[in-house]
Parts: C-alpha cells; sequence; structure tokens
C-alpha cells in the first residue's frame, strides 16, 4: 500500500508501515 | 515497551519451521531515546537467530536513518529481549513450537 515503504540496507530488507491503531492505544 | 521505550513482537506466527523470525518494532514511549526517530512507525524485518546479531540489526537501523546513533543500544536491547527467550524455547523443544 502507498503507505509501506520498503528501505534495504546491507541486504537486509525494512518495511515501514503506520503503526497499527490499536497497538498505539496500547501505550 | 521494556524501559527502553521500544516495543518489539512477532510479526508472523513463530512456526519454528527456520532460523529467520518476522520482526516488528516501533517506538511506544518517545520520551525514553535520545535522538531522532520516527513517530508512528513501525519497522518490520526479518532475523535469523542463527546468524543475526541485534546489534548488527539496530547498526543498520541507525544507518537507515530510523534512529540516532545515540540510541543503537536502546534498539539492540529491545530486539535482544525479545529474541532471547524465542531462542531459549527452540533449544529446549527442538521437536518444533
Amino acid at each position: 500500500s502507498s503507505l509501506t515503504q520498503v528501505v534495504h540496507s546491507a541486504g537486509r530488507r525494512f518495511i515501514v508501515s503506520p503503526v497499527p491503531e490499536s497497538r498505539l492505544r496500547e501505550s | 515497551a521494556e524501559d527502553t521505550g521500544l516495543r518489539v513482537e512477532l510479526a508472523e506466527e513463530d512456526d519454528c519451521s527456520n532460523s529467520s523470525l518476522a520482526l516488528r518494532l516501533w517506538v511506544e514511549d518517545p520520551k525514553k531515546l535520545k535522538g531522532k526517530h520516527k513517530d508512528n512507525e513501525a519497522i518490520e524485518f526479518s532475523f535469523n537467530l542463527e546468524t543475526d546479531t541485534p546489534e548488527e540489526v539496530a547498526y543498520e537501523m541507525v544507518k537507515s536513518g530510523f534512529f540516532h546513533e545515540s540510541d543503537s543500544k536502546a534498539v539492540a536491547k529491545s530486539i535482544r529481549d525479545r529474541v532471547t527467550p524465542i531462542k531459549k524455547t527452540r533449544e529446549k523443544k527442538p521437536a518444533g513450537c
């Protein structure tokens, strides 16, 4: 989805996406 | 979030089928971090229990601009606190979870 960004570093892939609303409420 | 202010959880069910885990890390308590970081964004990555180290992954996250150098120890600690119990469980029950 447009909200997900993929970053590669030293052969490792990081997928960045918004923290699910439900998880934010937990904190 | 442990005392690091960061939360690390399994991004997928751990079926013990291979040594890689899918993990998800995000900032739960921004006040506990020293440098700039991306708020409200979760970073999903794979972690190989046999070949990766938390420090190495933390370093790559700093290099990718997700966290400041001054927080790399906290990132490494939060990853280590999550993967160590999984490693121990697997060592005890090699027949799978």
